[in-house]
């Protein structure tokens, strides 16, 4: 039921748990080095005192009495020391998200609509190509009617060029003068009938 | 255990940006 | 509010004091009877010297620690997340466990961003080949027009070409 805490080791880089281990092992070596030293001193002082009477070992014994009531006192107060830290210095609340998550915040996707979402980019893209495609397609039609057009308009200045020859033999019209020359011919032909009927 | 979970913590902030980067990567090449 | 470092040292103070408070000058004589029947002064002195280096070693212990980790900016940024997040009541987002699901969220806005990019350039090219087709119709029509005339020319000239022949045949007879 130990809470992991990984929330806040992505943010802090350690476990809070670690943190304060790390700071119960310390606190307590600084506990025992002190109490050592404080053994080391009296043991000193009894050396100078010949009719002393008090042995080492009873001196080791005080120094474990007082040490193991501190240490009791030492672990009782740090784990509610621990509490209070991982409660409100080392813990990120629940409410409050990090800024590297911003994102699920403003833009919360689960799978599904994240598939969707990649399967409109997709259609877009097929559809964006496809557009691109008829662009292309648009594109050269119109430079086969520019090339159709061109030729066409080629071919008129070609016909106008055939009549502007006429006009310049002052024939305005082929046509009229062709009819003309037609009906003209198909009169003298009958002249000419005429005259050789009357002849005989 | 705890290592794990340092390791982790610390892949869960530094990779996404760095997925998205290969994957923004590797959608430009592919577009390209 | 108060800052998470300034909590961090009251919190530490306190605890030396409840633990000074606990080790007491009257059970460290207690303990060491003996010694202190002895030598009461002495016992006094290393008393005092006791608690002193305790919290010495113990504040020190607490800055190294601070600077080891950067404790320090790291509290005062996580204060500054939480005083930017506090109207936020609801329970914020937590990672699911499930890597590829959280990354859908870290992914969207960049797909996003390609969607809305692709729509623009769907809709720009749309709008351009509209224009391309209209285009194409006129041209479409043009050269229709252009072919119909050329045809209504050439009948013409082939009109003139049938009696061009009919004259010479009467030219002939």
């Amino acid at each position: 039921s130990v809470d992991p805490m990984t929330y806040e080791a992505q943010f802090l880089g350690f476990t809070p748990q670690t943190c304060m281990l790390r700071i119960y092992i310390a606190f307590q070596d600084y506990l025992f080095e002190v109490m050592q030293a404080v053994e080391q001193v009296i043991l000193k002082r009894l050396d100078g005192i010949p009719d002393s009477e008090i042995s080492p070992v009873q001196i080791r014994k005080c120094t474990e009495k007082f040490l193991c009531f501190m240490k009791g006192r030492f672990d009782n107060l740090f784990s509610k020391m621990e509490q209070l830290f991982l409660q409100l210095i080392l813990r990120i609340p629940p409410n409050i998200l990090l800024p590297e998550d911003k994102c699920q915040e403003t833009h919360p996707y689960t799978e599904k609509e994240f598939q969707l979402l990649q399967k409109e980019i997709e259609q877009l893209q097929e559809k964006y190509k496809t557009e691109l495609y008829t662009k292309q397609a648009l594109l050269t039609e119109l430079e086969e009617q520019k090339i159709v057009q061109a030729k066409l308009k080629q071919m008129l200045t070609f016909f106008d060029e055939l009549e502007n020859v006429g006009r310049g033999h002052g024939i305005s019209d082929f046509r009229e003068s062709l009819v003309s020359l037609v009906q003209n011919s198909k009169r003298l032909q009958n002249i000419r009938d005429n005259v050789e009927k009357e002849g005989k | 255990f705890d290592e794990i979970i340092v390791d982790i913590a610390t892949k869960r902030k530094q990779y996404p940006r760095k997925i998205l980067e290969c994957v923004i990567k590797t959608i430009k090449a592919k577009q390209e | 509010t108060i800052s998470r470092v300034k909590l961090l040292d009251t919190m530490v103070d306190t605890f030396l004091q409840k633990l000074v408070a606990a080790g007491s000058y009257q059970r460290f004589t207690d303990c060491y009877k003996r010694f202190y029947q002895l030598q009461p002064e002495v016992t006094q002195r290393i008393y005092d010297k006791f608690v002193t280096q305790l919290q010495t070693s113990i504040r020190e212990e607490v800055s190294e620690i601070k600077e080891e980790g950067n404790l320090e900016a790291v509290l005062n940024a996580l204060d500054k997340i939480v005083e930017e997040g506090k109207d936020h009541r609801e329970p914020a987002w937590r990672p699911s466990g499930i890597p590829e699901r959280d990354l859908c969220s870290v992914m969207a806005p960049y797909f996003l961003q390609q969607r809305n990019t692709l729509q623009r350039r769907v809709q720009k090219q749309e709008a351009e080949n509209q224009q391309l087709a209209d285009a194409v119709l006129a041209g479409r029509r043009q050269v229709e027009e252009l072919q119909r005339q050329v045809q209504a020319r050439q009948q013409a000239w082939q009109g003139l070409h049938r009696e061009q022949r009919e004259l010479l045949a009467v030219l002939r007879e």
